[in-house]
């Protein structure tokens, strides 16, 4: 059992590190097992954006602490991947470039994973494949609106377009 | 596998039978706020088995069915319909397509099918058990996740570990 | 004490289902003392967006709970107004509407009180009468970059403009 | 009376000396992670008085302090000033214009003053204490606390009433 939680831990933590490196362009960050028993041992966090210096999470701005939490997630994840994953606005804090470098990562990943994204973020939309838009009537009901296909995808089969 | 269709009838926010199609890549998911984007995810939670009421937003798994709205009377029952197609293979049947259904009556009755033929509660966790589906997967990830992730203790933190190993 | 708290909480209760009902544009909510003394008991919510029947909290939307909570922040600070308030991120739940009511709230209160609002939303920014620009170099170290001037400010100055 | 400037002089991610200057109405601050809009929210909680460490996101004081970064040295103290135009003469002093400033020694020593004065802590909380300013008012609204008073227990909640009380 300790083998295999090490062997684990050893995998999420290579993959903790390069996603963190991808999703901030840079910096580093590692997972350290605390003292004692490796069965029993609690997990900690450093994490050091790219030009700083500190590496205590606590510090960390409200965006730099989701891209983070957002790698371990991803880490855990693949792991044991499933076939699909519902991500419901978890680029709220992202300002734009880090919203592009998440963007990039899911493109990364569709091989092998079907993305369902829950955004307001207009460029999270605007990097979809497909947007699916969903509304409430005045009585409380929701229903789904026109499945609009992305615009680069319309270029190439310049199929019909919904105007919202 | 992938999911290919989500269809909710009577589930939260959704009276009328409401089929939503999926395909590969990235899909997003948008609309003003509590148009009822969350309770789609809600609704892929519960199908595959999420039997916490807390998990689902309420104290009460009977809060998952249409409460009514307007001029709508609240639903007698919820169900949703979950479809993969098992293009890999990964799931232990024979056929290509596989639906899940689930369906909570008022008086407390649960319904459970696969590919239209009733089955348990247990039966379809089993069916997604090593998919990397199922209520304690990353297959969800939301923005309080997020939050909790770097804020819980260390131990806290070891159990995720442990549960994805 | 008993006098002043219920005087307090008539006070706030009102100023929250006044608030309300401008950032849902509709709807409407109120608070209940829990049973038992009134100097001892907790403060119930409920709140009703427009068109729905639900009155529980725990099943409204993200967005939805913010806004309750913003009506709600918002009607205590009434109770005790500073001369300036800084809100952080707030808007990051709410969509492109709720933004926008969110600002004319802010607006109305500008003769009493400055408001300083850190964000990252788009239409918040284009409402705002100024806005400054933090910025970062690499070797982590912040500073400030030029203040701009509304653009419905300048239309009427003339006055410089600074591209970004 | 409203806030005219701020700034901050080896304070967390300020390393060199930073004027902001305000005026009426609504302003943002705007600009990418990370690159200190929270951190000049912390500075003016700490000119006011605020003496939780964890508030201001860390376990010790000293860590407002600028840590040094790339080729900048660490600062050997962090300070902070606001001024406030007394406009309405809310201040208790017969000042138009008001200066507070906070320094924060890596020793230890602490220093504050009022229109460059030196004073103690409490002289700047007595200051502010009936304009609605300070630690426990609602002066700063972030995202967390807009959380947490809906998810909060009804006991909690009341707390928040008490102190506006
Ligand atoms: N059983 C039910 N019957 C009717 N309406 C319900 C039921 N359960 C939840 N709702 C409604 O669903 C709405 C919440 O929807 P949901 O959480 O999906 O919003 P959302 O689209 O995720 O919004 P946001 O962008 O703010 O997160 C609430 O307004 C609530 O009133
Ligand atoms: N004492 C210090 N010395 C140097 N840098 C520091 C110090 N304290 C905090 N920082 C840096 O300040 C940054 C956080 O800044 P801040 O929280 O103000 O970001 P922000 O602009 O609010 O970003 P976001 O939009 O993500 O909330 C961190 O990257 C941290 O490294
Ligand atoms: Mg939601
Ligand atoms: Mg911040």
């Amino acid at each position: 059992a300790r083998k295999r939680f090490l062997d684990t831990f050893g995998r999420v933590h290579g993959n903790f590190q390069d996603l963190f490196v991808r999703l901030f362009g840079g910096g580093e960050a590692r997972l350290e097992l605390a003292d004692g028993d490796p069965l029993e041992a609690g997990i900690k966090i450093f994490a050091t954006p790219r030009g700083k210096n500190l590496s205590a999470i606590d510090l960390l701005s409200g965006g730099e602490k989701a891209l983070t939490a957002i790698a371990l997630l991803f880490a855990l994840y693949l792991e044991r991947p499933s076939p699909f994953c519902f991500l419901d606005e978890v680029d709220a804090p992202l300002d734009d470039s880090n919203v592009g470098r998440f963007a990039d990562l899911l493109e990364d990943f569709t091989d092998r994973t079907q993305f369902l994204v829950v955004t307001h973020n207009k460029l999270t939309m605007e990097r979809a494949d497909r947007l699916y838009g969903v509304t409430m009537e005045e009585e409380g009901s929701s229903r789904l609106v026109a499945v609009e296909i992305a615009a680069r995808e319309m270029e190439k089969d310049d199929g019909p377009v919904t105007d919202d | 596998m992938y999911l290919s269709g989500l269809e909710l009838y009577g589930f939260k926010s959704f009276p009328t039978r409401t089929k939503l199609t999926f395909s590969p890549g990235v899909m997003a998911i948008v609309g003003p706020n509590g148009c009822g984007k969350t309770n789609i995810v809600d609704a892929v939670r519960w199908v595959l088995g999420e039997q916490r009421a807390g998990i689902l937003r309420s104290d009460k798994m009977e809060n998952v069915i249409f409460a009514g709205a307007g001029a709508k009377k609240p639903s007698k029952f919820a169900e949703v319909t979950l479809i993969v197609e098992n293009t890999l293979g990964l799931l232990p049947t024979e056929y290509s397509e596989v639906a899940i259904t689930r369906r909570l009556h008022r008086s407390g009755e649960s319904e459970y099918m696969i590919n239209r033929r009733t089955c348990r509660l247990r039966d379809i966790r089993t069916l997604f058990a090593d998919t990397g589906l199922g209520p304690d997967s990353y297959s969800i990830i939301e923005l309080a996740m997020v939050e909790s992730i770097l804020s819980g203790r260390p131990e806290e933190r070891r159990r995720l570990f442990e549960e994805a190993a």
